[in-house]
């Protein structure tokens, strides 16, 4: 197998705790993201229509010519159709690039299809989210197709905003740390 | 003499006058939200009339995407509805809010999709989210990198506050510390946002760095073109840098601007809450700025901003100009160790990694913009 994602960290945030592994038949939603074609000339055209002394700035794309640069390869979106489809799995729903997929699918059928993932359910307050806690791996033929699957090992990012006070508290306890050091 | 910063005295520093609030229909900006938490019709009316009084403005948000749940509101996103819509004042808003539908989707991915999937969205986004690098996969951040790419194609104007954390630190399986950059604002197809605060905390005076202010380098984009000869002067000139163990200088580096970040006041259910600070604060403030500039240039014929950086870099590298406040002193946090005593970058003169160019002194930074 091939892990597209070796290098991701499968740590379980803080605040986050195991509740157990979910059954079979629980029902999952994973994101493909499918190999988009022209990513360079994406790049360039980006440059030209964001620069001020380029001729182009300004001009930009509309979704549907977006669409038409970077949509996958007939090639890619039928492999990973096929693949899909041997496993049972079938109206996945794309977005107007073609270049993801999201596929709802039971958990037995998502362990079967990403070899190596196992997923749990954990919660952390009021939230839960099914993640694996160990790295997937996808066969080596969809390598030039598929760049990544959502779903598996990323849990919503915190985000909290800091008070003056803790800022304060924070902050001495720094200078006190640099003091010590 | 002020008692925290409200949208009066984020616009006097900025110098947004009565007349700066939109006036096109078809303008638009937004702000996205990722947890469970929402904001409240009824707050940000409160806020309004609280602190709004001085200049026209809308009340409510035009268009929620998403599921706006009923619970508690969230501070955080309270405070982003609040503050775009105070220097974005009078342009249409939306709330992008993705907690993600399923317990398996990603909350972040699931943004990226519904805004590739639209073809009508608003031309401006501010967006408060982030992972240190170290932790995504590249497959992840490259794929994510190219989604920022298709929204600049499209003429997006996509802001990512530059995190809280300073410089940030890791520390290496020897042992050793490094700088600990955040994506997506370490992405070279985004504009990220750093953070301020008034040299005098009651007065509007002017402004320094935001010890919190993220900033640094990417370990895994290598610096574009466009801010190349801008970082080059920055490591050429600085009076000290930390060790160079620390951080890739080769790397994309981080915020491109800043604004006011420190001791807010938000309404959140229907309680004025001071003290509020972080680039979650500055980034919706920037957002709104640029959906004005967006205003002006629309009513002009001329096409929306998009993706920013070329055309700021380019701005202020042609020469002084007074469409930023250049924030020069005050340094950020970083590792608690012996080589770096907890300091990461410092700023200075001109571009730096915890202001960048500065905050935006509006009715300058419009005319170089109208015309770049």
């Amino acid at each position: 197998g091939w892990a597209p994602e070796q290098d991701q960290s499968l740590r379980v945030p803080a605040g986050w705790s195991h509740v157990d592994r979910v059954a079979p038949l629980d029902e999952l939603v994973l994101t493909f993201a499918l190999r988009q074609q022209n990513v360079e000339h994406l790049m360039k055209l980006v440059g030209r229509v964001s620069d001020p002394d380029s001729p182009q700035y300004g001009k930009y794309l509309s979704l549907e010519e977006l669409c038409t640069l970077v949509q996958p390869s007939r090639l890619t979106l039928n492999t990973v159709h096929k693949w899909l489809g041997a496993y049972g799995i079938k109206g996945c729903k794309t977005i107007s690039t073609l270049d993801f997929l999201e596929c709802v699918m039971p958990a037995s059928t998502a362990e079967r299809l990403l070899p190596g993932a196992q997923f749990h359910r954990y919660v952390s307050g009021e939230r839960s989210a099914v993640r694996s806690p160990v790295p997937y791996s996808l066969h080596e033929e969809l390598a030039e197709h598929i760049d990544f699957v959502g779903g598996l090992h990323r849990f919503p990012a915190e985000r909290k905003v800091v008070t003056r006070a803790s800022g304060e508290e924070e902050a001495t306890a720094q200078y006190q740390q640099r003091r010590a050091a | 003499f002020h008692l925290g910063v409200t949208p009066s005295v984020i616009r006097k520093r900025y110098n947004l006058t009565d007349r700066d609030i939109g006036a096109l229909p078809n303008n638009s900006q937004a702000c996205a939200q990722f947890l469970e938490q929402y904001f409240h019709p009824a707050d940000l009316a409160e806020f309004m009339k609280l602190f709004a009084s001085s200049f026209g403005h809308c009340s409510r948000v035009d268009q929620v995407v998403g599921h706006q749940g009923l619970g508690k509101a969230g501070l955080e996103a309270s405070l982003d509805v609040e503050y775009i819509m105070s220097t974005g004042a009078n342009i249409s808003t939306w709330v992008f809010s993705n907690a993600g539908r399923h317990e398996s989707q990603e909350p972040f991915l699931a943004w990226l999709l519904l805004l590739s999937n639209m073809s009508s969205v608003p031309w401006v986004h501010s967006v408060s989210y982030g992972d240190d690098e170290d932790s995504l996969s590249r497959a992840y951040m490259e794929r994510l990198n190219v989604e920022f790419m298709k929204a600049a194609a499209r003429g997006l104007t996509v802001l990512f506050a530059s995190g809280d954390a300073g410089a940030g630190c890791r520390k290496l399986a020897g042992g050793s510390h490094t700088f600990r950059p955040s994506f997506p604002a370490s992405s070279p197809y985004v504009t990220t946002v750093g953070g301020t605060a008034f040299q005098n905390p009651f007065r509007v005076t002017w402004e320094v760095t935001d010890y919190i202010s993220g900033g640094g380098f990417s370990n895994v984009f290598p610096m574009p073109d466009y801010q190349a000869a801008a970082v080059r002067n920055f490591l050429h000139s600085a009076p000290k840098l930390p060790p160079r163990s620390y951080y890739n200088s080769s790397g994309r580096a981080y915020p491109d601007l800043a604004a006011l970040s420190d001791n807010y006041w938000v309404v959140t259910n229907r309680i004025p809450l001071p003290w509020v600070s972080g680039t979650s604060a500055s980034t919706p403030v920037v957002g709104g700025i640029m959906a004005l500039i967006n205003d002006r240039r629309l009513q002009k014929g001329l096409p929306p901003l998009g993706f920013l950086n070329p055309a700021l870099y380019k701005l202020q590298e042609k020469g002084p100009t007074a469409a930023f406040y250049d924030v020069t002193q005050g340094c950020h946090l970083s590792c608690l160790d012996a080589a770096v005593e907890g300091q990461g970058f410092c700023a200075g003169p001109s571009w730096d990694p915890v202001s960048g160019w500065g905050t935006p002194n509006f009715p300058q930074l419009l005319k170089a913009l109208l015309n770049p």
